[in-house]
């Protein structure tokens, strides 16, 4: 369901210093895996998290969803893909500051046209289920670190994508709450099929998962399967 | 060096909403310390820092810094305690983002008055010490999540503080960043008797405090001593 050929990505910082975060990344995942990727602090794990949600481009590679050569589609068909196929919690939450939580979680089903009524009680069932029922009309700012995550994971599940890409979904969680947000992704993982790729720190997000791969300078190493 | 005295904090959402996020916390800290504060995500550790860094009021209660009630203290006075006795690692970071590694680890000294060749050179010592001496000339965003957390924690010992108030400052770390981060603030705190406020979910950072101080629901618990 996603693939990588040689995938390459450098940032330019000023004209002269390339910083070559990823270095030639081949990996494979397959439908409904829960696959988790670890690796030291700067060693390209968001970068390559970027890459598989189409948030931005490679240098130099190929990527494939559902066999499909990314780089063949226009502007359009990516967001597209972005909006139904592929749930994004990004590692700074990347919150709508003027929304509430659960405006926050009906953003992308108002995106892809779901019924208001629909949008709203499905928004409802997500904050619950990350345990945060009571503060569907807090903004973010008026959120702790934790909240504003869980409502990122909440909102990364709203349009029932066949893919969710988590960069450190449990970074900002007591083990107690971390456990039950894992649960709960594990659950929709397996009833649903939906794969999961988590970047982590977390060993015991780790241990939930059927793979681990290992990045470090920019190249992905299998650890497990 | 730290008390609070029955400390309440209330936020208001409109204005009918209020959450008792902090509902009566009576605190003593004292000199050289490193004390772990844990917690449930949303229990009031970030608030309470808050209030202990003098970033934010209190709805009511005490708070004395080395004995001085800091309720009859004027806003130059609480600054000028803010930028020379206490470094602050905020649980988001708050980097400048027009400034790079180098010139936000600078500014608190630079504040202070510090002459510039002495303080370049101490900035530079402080991002070597937290692993990012190749990375001094990037900008906040043109470094990774942990990268971030790292430049955050060299500027909070800048100034050299007697008290360090840190919220989570390992929450996007992997392990051994994490080990050489803690073992930083340990070595800070037995050389210089500087006294450390942890913030965190890091079963690794609790094991090497000496006193772990529970928070649930807004009120305090002792749990080891
Ligand atoms: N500005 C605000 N307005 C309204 N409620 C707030 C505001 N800031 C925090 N809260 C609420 O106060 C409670 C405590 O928040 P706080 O940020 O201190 O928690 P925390 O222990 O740091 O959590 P975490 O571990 O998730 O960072 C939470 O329930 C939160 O929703
Ligand atoms: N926009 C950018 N410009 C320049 N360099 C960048 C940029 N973004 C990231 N980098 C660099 O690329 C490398 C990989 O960054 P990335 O954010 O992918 O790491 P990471 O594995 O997610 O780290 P962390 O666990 O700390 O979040 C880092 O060394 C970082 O400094
Ligand atoms: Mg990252
Ligand atoms: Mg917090």
């Amino acid at each position: 369901v996603l693939e990588t050929k040689e995938l390459k990505k450098n940032y330019y910082i000023g004209r002269k210093i390339v910083v070559p975060a990823l270095r030639g990344i081949n990996l494979k995942i397959y439908e409904g895996e829960f696959v988790a990727i670890l690796g030291p602090s700067g060693s390209g794990k968001t970068t390559l998290l970027n890459m598989l949600g189409l948030l931005d481009r490679p240098t130099s590679g190929k990527i494939y969803i559902d066999g499909v050569d990314v780089s063949n589609l226009n502007d359009n068909q990516l967001s597209e893909i972005r909006l139904r196929k592929i749930g994004f919690v990004f590692q700074y939450y990347n919150l709508v500051p003027i929304l509430t939580a659960l405006e926050n979680v009906e953003l992308p089903m108002t995106l892809a046209g779901v019924p208001k009524k629909e949008r709203i009680r499905r928004a409802k069932d997500l904050l619950k289920a990350v345990g945060l029922e009571k503060f569907m009309d807090h903004k973010p700012n008026e959120l702790s670190g934790g909240q504003q995550q869980r409502v990122a994971i909440a909102r990364a599940l709203a349009n029932n994508p066949s893919i969710v890409l988590a960069d450190e979904p449990t970074g900002n969680l007591d083990t107690q709450t971390s456990k039950e947000i894992i649960a709960l992704m594990k659950r929709i993982n397996i009833e649903n099929g939906t794969t999961f790729v988590i970047v982590t720190h977390d060993v015991e997000v780790a241990q939930e998962a059927g793979r681990i791969l290992q990045i470090r300078d920019g190249l992905l190493y299998e650890v497990r399967t």
